[in-house]
């Protein structure tokens, strides 16, 4: 979703 | 990905398998802190709660289940496991855990991405992480005879966490814009609390000794 931080890490 | 991240997964992944083939190949939990394992199955349940709303890849997706799954499991087995719980020494495991608990929360409240529940969340797991090894480091200092699977397991828990600091300069040097404070300062702060550790593990290999944590 827009705006919301993407964590890719573990 | 990069191969530090990788790296840093497949010892963190490791470690996990070295405390589950402790635990259920000779069912014993000397030496093992349970309030440490609780609170990484607390880290692992507030930092995953994306797990079912953004999927990033099934890589992070299977790694998610797995570290959510054996770290409850574990703390299952030294809770109720009639033989494995037998091992637990209740009265060395004396850390008091639930006050790291509070000041992370508060922190997370204070210093986040974003002031939403799941980011809140997401950064208390991260501060959480990184004091999480602390009940199982004063209960090596009082582990007379350490034994061999403990120590790798404390020694690959730690070194994962060194592996992400590699990953993140990585990052920091290959994609514009890559800065996380909080985990960048809660990675170091983690790794930093395991570096006696690692001095007495490295020190007790290169001298063939028994590992050996002074009180």
């Amino acid at each position: 979703p827009l705006g919301e931080p993407m964590h890719d890490e573990l | 990905m990069n191969i530090f991240r990788l790296a840093g997964d497949m010892t963190h992944l490791a470690s996990v398998l070295v405390l589950l083939l402790k635990i259920h190949t000779i069912k014993s939990c000397a030496g093992i802190s349970l309030k440490t394992q609780e609170l990484y199955a607390l880290v692992f349940a507030t930092r995953y709660l994306d797990i079912f709303t953004d999927f990033i890849s099934l890589y992070n997706t299977t790694m998610k289940l797995i570290f959510l799954g054996s770290s409850f499991s574990i703390v299952w087995y030294i809770r109720n496991h009639k033989i494995v719980s037998r091992s637990y020494d209740k009265s060395q495991d004396t850390f008091r855990h639930y006050f790291l608990i509070i000041p992370c929360l508060l922190l997370a409240l204070l210093v986040n991405e974003k002031f939403t529940f799941k980011e809140v969340m997401w950064a208390f797991s991260i501060y959480l992480e990184a004091v999480a090894i602390l009940p199982q480091l004063v209960l090596l200092q009082r582990t007379r005879n350490i034994d061999n699977l403990t120590g790798q397991y404390v020694f690959l828990l730690g070194a994962y966490r060194a592996l992400y600091i590699l990953n993140w300069i990585y990052r920091y040097f290959t994609e514009t814009h890559y800065v996380h404070w909080i985990t960048w300062v809660s990675g170091l702060v983690q790794t930093l609390l395991y570096a006696d550790f690692f001095y007495y593990y490295f020190e007790s290999w290169k001298n063939n000794k028994k590992l050996q944590l002074p009180a």
